[in-house]
């Protein structure tokens, strides 16, 4: 998993 | 509610809220720069910048929904655009200077020190000039920042498959509201009818110039990576790559 895909695909706090 | 729902005064008032935070570099600066550590000052706020810029896309109304691989390809292709036109904004009333974070201004002469940047602090800086001579409001500024991003991908895919074709259609509703979003905006500064259509023009125009720069601010990192003046990470790398490979 790359960094940018793990920030887009996180649920926002 | 959703985008194409939304009034463009609705549309706008959901970027303006999406818009991120104030950033502080937070490193103490070494005066005189060197052109290593310029460089990785400029890198670090970057890569600081961007993780913001990621939460930011999200909040547009009708990003999320497009399909992740064009989430994915959009980012990829204008992020230093963005982080550039946020650069113009928070420059606008600094005649001369590049105002890249609060703790971090730079006059067009510290460029000196890095090869080759000069030639780009002076594009960002007649590019900024031009958003001051146009008096460029808030509104506006967020209505180009949501265009760069949902635009910057639009003449290099062919979609193929029905996914793709989907997405591509709910990528030109979305570029839509964001255009009747900026018209609005527009519209709401007590011009003629013919002064808001060269607003219109002059403002958008602007744009290819941020491409401009951005390619070739693109072209200056990956040097300075490759010559290891500065050590590129992270997502900063992840996003450059995508750009050099």
């Amino acid at each position: 998993h790359t960094k940018l895909l793990q920030l887009l695909t996180t649920k926002p706090e | 509610v959703h985008h194409s729902a939304m009034s463009p005064e609705e549309f706008i008032s959901r970027i303006m809220e999406a818009e991120p935070p104030e950033i502080y570099l937070m490193e103490d600066m070494n005066k005189p720069f060197t052109e290593s550590s310029m460089m990785m000052s400029l890198t670090n706020l970057a890569d600081k910048e961007l993780v913001l810029m990621i939460s930011w896309a999200k909040k547009i109304p009708g990003f999320v929904e497009l399909s992740l691989a064009d989430q994915i390809h959009l980012l990829k292709c204008c992020w230093l655009e963005i982080l550039m036109l946020g650069l113009m904004w928070r420059s606008v009333d600094h005649p001369g200077k590049l105002i890249f974070s609060p703790d971090f201004k730079l006059n067009r002469e510290e460029g000196q020190c890095v090869e080759g940047i000069m030639e780009i602090f002076d594009m960002l800086l007649a590019a900024t000039s031009r958003f001051r001579e146009l008096k460029l409001q808030r509104e506006e500024y967020v209505c180009l920042k949501a265009m760069i991003l949902l635009n910057s991908y639009l003449c290099t895919n062919s979609p193929e498959t029905a996914e793709e074709l989907e997405s591509r259609n709910k990528l030109l509703r979305l570029l839509d509201s964001v255009i009747d979003a900026l018209v609005w905006a527009i519209s709401k500064l007590g011009l003629t009818t013919q002064q808001q259509t060269l607003r219109l023009g002059h403002l958008t125009m602007l744009l290819s110039h941020i491409r401009h720069v951005s390619n070739k601010g693109m072209d200056h990192l990956s040097t300075m990576k490759r010559k290891n003046v500065v050590l590129v990470y992270d997502l900063l790398l992840e996003m450059l790559d995508a750009n050099t490979t």
